[in-house]
């Protein structure tokens, strides 16, 4: 559950330029 | 096989690390901050760095301080933008900037800001339900910071409600200036990738050249996070979410039939993909639906019961 909240928490990052999965 | 052409690379020459070294350091106050401030609490995390709570030695009025590590910035470039802009510009609806210091030993930036003790405008929304006044509210306060930027000719290309901070009294900030554009006379459009996905503009995730707009559009979704406590499409991954901005343009809203007939419009002006016709700040803080903000007071219990949440 932690790397789940982990990743919800980081979908809300800001982005800079394309990232990797782009 | 098509011969699929590089790149060509971005003429903007990019800034060495000594030349960004120095310009923060010339930006920056001298001494060591620590021997200035106790620092207490985490507020809060992002992608540029971290946020503390921090009581001056001398004097009361609470602060909070960005901390960077310089080691690993994307964009290092823009910590000079963030702090220039905050400096220089000054209004009632954006996060008051206080002093910056540049550890190098640590190669570490520290940014003191005024502290908001009411939290972000993320917790309210995911933990309360606001009504149509109170939206109103917080959505002309936003404008009129937004107002002023674009009118000095920045973009903040990063607008969501982790970005809006409130006061106890129901004040309204935008902060976070890491990744705002200025726009001079000829290059009057940006091309660069920045924001956050679910927030983005179709103009934005289709790599097309983008002006102070992407803001008005990043506003409506905060809208929608007003109404709904989350932007569209949160449950799917960034790529996917950005493919549905591409293609699908305007997002659904849930019971959008059930929202007043000025609320839905202001959406509408603000969630219009053809850029020309999407309105501006000025057009949205003379649109009627501004007439039904209720006080900012009204704020205040929505804060309390999302901090008890």
């Amino acid at each position: 559950a932690k790397s789940k909240h982990r990743y919800q928490r980081k979908k809300r990052y800001t982005m800079v330029g394309s990232p990797y999965w782009m | 096989a098509e011969v699929i052409q590089r790149r060509p690379k971005s003429q903007k020459k990019n800034m060495s690390d000594d030349e960004i070294n120095e310009g923060l350091r010339s930006l920056a106050s001298p001494g060591d901050p620590t021997s200035k401030y106790t620092v207490s609490k985490k507020l809060g995390a992002g992608a540029s760095g971290c946020v503390y709570m921090a009581k001056p030695k001398e004097g009361d009025a609470v602060v909070a301080i960005k901390s960077m590590d310089l080691t690993n910035q994307p964009k290092k470039e823009l910590l000079i933008t963030e702090i220039e802009v905050m400096k220089t510009y000054r209004h009632q609806n954006i996060v008051n900037f206080l002093d910056c210091y540049f550890l190098s030993e640590k190669s570490e930036l520290w940014v003191v800001m005024e502290y908001l003790d009411g939290g972000a405008l993320t917790d309210v929304v995911t933990e309360t339900i606001m009504n149509e006044g109170q939206i109103a509210a917080v959505t002309r306060e936003c404008l009129q910071a937004l107002n002023y930027l674009h009118s000095k000719g920045i973009i903040h290309r990063d607008i969501k409600s982790d970005n809006v901070l409130l006061g106890m009294n129901g004040s309204v900030k935008l902060t976070d200036f890491g990744f705002c554009a200025q726009l001079s006379g000829d290059n009057s459009k940006r091309q660069t990738m920045v924001g956050t996905p679910y927030w983005m503009a179709p103009e934005v995730v289709s790599r097309k050249h983008y002006g102070k707009k992407v803001d008005v559009w990043s506003m409506g979704i905060m809208i929608i996070e007003m109404l709904e406590g989350e932007p569209p499409y949160l449950n799917e991954t960034p790529l996917k979410a950005i493919y549905r901005i591409a293609t699908k343009g305007k997002p659904e809203i849930k019971n959008f039939e059930k929202l007043s007939k000025l609320l839905q419009n202001f959406i509408d002006r603000t969630l219009e993909v053809e850029v020309d016709t999407r309105a501006d700040t000025d057009e949205l803080l003379l649109h009627d639906f501004m007439k039904c903000a209720k006080d900012l007071k009204t704020l205040r219990p929505l804060i309390v019961a999302a901090k008890q949440a």
